[in-house]
């Protein structure tokens, strides 16, 4: 099963 | 101080309707360089960044940095009301609570404007590093709607593969599956209908076809998109706009557990 990946796991804030 | 005069005031609209299903409201900035945003959708999985560069604006004066949060929805309601003709100016006094929208009718005889009340947004920045993809795939723009389009009508996902043969798209769901094979094409009449893949090394990424229905709103700025991706790594899909700037998506992949 494939669960969804959050953009803020790849790119740290500014 | 701000005034920008965007003699294609259909690009703006364009720019609306690609970006205001995805987020709902936004902090624009606006700076030397140009008008720019960054945001993510609610869940956040997929995020925008637009840049429309100062140079592309007949007129642009922005006397000092400004971020203006709009409620996307009620920005495309008032930009609904420009004709696609017409010339779109956008205003704001520094520390103000509103922007005004004027529209100018291409000959002159009809000039209105809009003004919207401004709202604090408390938007998180990511930073976005600049970075070699291990694939890019360049197509008609129509194209990458379409297989979009016609794979979210079997899945949910969609598993983008790509290697030196060509990119494939695949899907599967309770009816079954489907798979779209597209292979590099550049003898074509016009430059915009080539397929071009550049590959490092091959990919493999599992995304909602949800959301990239959602970027391809953005097909009418531009004929072709890019997409780009690496292993573990978000992919971005562009489009550009012309001699201004861009709109890209980028789309948190699948992981297996």
């Amino acid at each position: 099963h494939s669960a969804q990946a959050s953009m803020k796991s790849f790119f740290k804030s500014k | 101080m701000l005034e920008l005069r965007l003699l294609q005031g259909s690009l703006l609209k364009k720019v609306l309707e690609a970006i205001k299903d995805l987020v709902t409201d936004a902090n624009f900035d606006c700076s030397a360089t140009g008008f720019s945003l960054q945001a993510m959708d609610s869940s956040h999985v997929a995020l925008v960044a637009l840049l429309l560069r100062a140079e592309g604006f007949e007129h642009y004066r922005c006397d000092r940095n400004l971020s203006m949060g709009m409620n996307l929805n009620n920005m495309s309601k008032m930009l609904k009301c420009a004709g696609n003709d017409d010339i779109i100016t956008i205003k704001a006094d520094d520390g103000g609570d509103t922007v005004t929208f004027m529209f100018e009718s291409p000959n002159q005889d009809k000039i209105s404007d809009f003004e919207m009340k401004l709202m604090d947004i408390d938007s998180e920045h990511l930073g976005i590093p600049e970075t070699e993809y291990e694939a890019i795939i360049r197509m008609p723009s129509q194209e990458f709607a379409r297989i979009c389009r016609d794979l979210s009508t079997i899945g949910d996902t969609v598993v983008i593969s790509a290697s030196k043969e060509g990119v494939k798209f695949s899907t599967k769901g309770d009816i079954g599956s489907a798979n779209v094979v597209c292979r590099q094409n550049t003898s074509v009449d016009k430059p915009e209908d080539a397929t071009v893949i550049e590959i490092q090394q091959p990919v493999s990424l599992t995304f909602a076809l949800r959301y990239m229905n959602s970027f391809t709103k953005a097909t009418p700025l531009s004929n072709t998109v890019t997409v780009s991706m690496s292993n573990e790594l978000p992919v971005v899909v562009e489009y550009k706009i012309a001699e201004m700037g861009y709109i890209r998506f980028y789309l948190a992949p699948k992981i297996e557990e």
